[in-house]
């Protein structure tokens, strides 16, 4: 209830100051945002990103999002996410990525589509075969396990792109996923660039929170 | 719609725009640099009731016929309210705790216009 003269402020004979009333609006702004984002309070950011690995994100992101993820139903809250990889144990063949999720995505999302970008610097005209582990955790220990594999023939330095399959939905759900990039010849694994400030690798994803069974009343 | 403006007290859409930096939001919200949350204030009048811009539903119309019929029969009158028409969806691109990046539309957050039930 604002502090109107009438009985609220969008029926008869009400009138309005806004800036005697500032303080307060600013406070339902604030819990309007939170309610529809379903957070209890604003994150605090422990590690942000830098902006030169996220403005690379959003422009590589740009060139293939769908136009606009409202065409989708309207009682479907659908998500994009985009996570940048932490640099894990790497040895002198392969390269291990850990993404973390956030634990309130994990229950009742549908991942739609997952994909997982990133950067390569190869000698000039080396074409290399770049093998893509996906490894999840096993549910009963906790330790990873080899999900999938993909064979991507990466024949120029650039961004490159991997869709996930399936597999992405259980790294969702359990809110961690590691790839290790495995390049088929010496050479080429120490030219890759990865980590660099804005060849950060990174997996994006689209994820719709199920929504409640909802009835409709006609 | 009509927007808010002078000292007209008929129903209108007033305009109200949060600075996420005003409230110390900018570092974890990313896009876009804040947000219009307009609201409908003003007076309905029995014979602005219906004017164009009401929810075009059916049930509504009825209702309304009733109520201004009813409201006729009284000598206060009104009893109508300002309530958004049009509204459209908040764009967010916003850091979550994991400092993933997170892009989402919420439907319905910024009231576009306003006019009487």
């Amino acid at each position: 209830n604002l502090k109107t003269d009438g009985p609220c402020p969008a029926c008869w004979g009400a009138t309005f100051d806004l800036e005697s009333q500032r303080e307060l609006l600013l406070d339902l702004a604030k819990k309007s945002i939170l309610d529809k984002l379903h957070l209890r309070q604003r994150p605090t950011l422990s590690q942000p990103v830098s902006r030169g690995a996220l403005k690379t994100a959003l422009q590589r992101l740009r060139g293939s999002r769908r136009e606009t993820l409202l065409d989708h139903d309207q009682r479907q809250e659908e998500y994009e996410i985009i996570s940048f990889a932490d640099t894990g144990l790497s040895g002198s063949n392969q390269t291990r990525l850990e993404f973390h999720f956030s634990g309130r995505m994990a229950a009742g999302v549908k991942v739609q589509q997952t994909r997982f970008m990133f950067f390569v610097q190869f000698p000039l005209n080396a074409t290399r075969t770049m093998n893509i582990r996906v490894l999840v955790l096993r549910p009963y220990d906790a330790n990873l396990t080899l999900t999938s594999q993909h064979v991507l023939q990466v024949d120029a330095s650039g961004w490159h792109q991997l869709l996930l399959g399936p597999e992405a939905q259980a790294a969702y759900s359990q809110g961690h996923l590691t790839l290790e990039l495995v390049p088929e010849s010496q050479a080429a694994h120490s030219s890759l660039i990865l980590g660099g400030l804005s060849h950060r690798p990174f997996v994006a994803a689209q994820v719709r929170v199920e929504g409640k069974h909802r009835v409709h009343r006609r | 719609g009509i927007d808010c403006q002078g000292v007209s007290r008929m129903c209108c859409r007033q305009e109200f725009f949060v600075d996420f930096r005003e409230i110390g939001w900018q570092d974890w919200i990313i896009q876009p640099e804040g947000y219009a949350m307009n609201f409908c204030t003003g007076q309905c009048p029995l014979h602005v009731a219906g004017m164009p811009g009401i929810s075009s539903s059916f049930h509504t119309a009825v209702l309304n016929l009733l109520k201004a019929n009813a409201a006729a029969g009284t000598a206060a009158g009104g009893g109508s309210c300002c309530v958004p028409t049009s509204r459209r969806p908040l764009s967010l691109l916003y850091y979550d705790r994991d400092s993933n990046i997170v892009k989402t539309d919420i439907p319905d957050m910024v009231v576009e216009a306003c006019g009487c039930s």
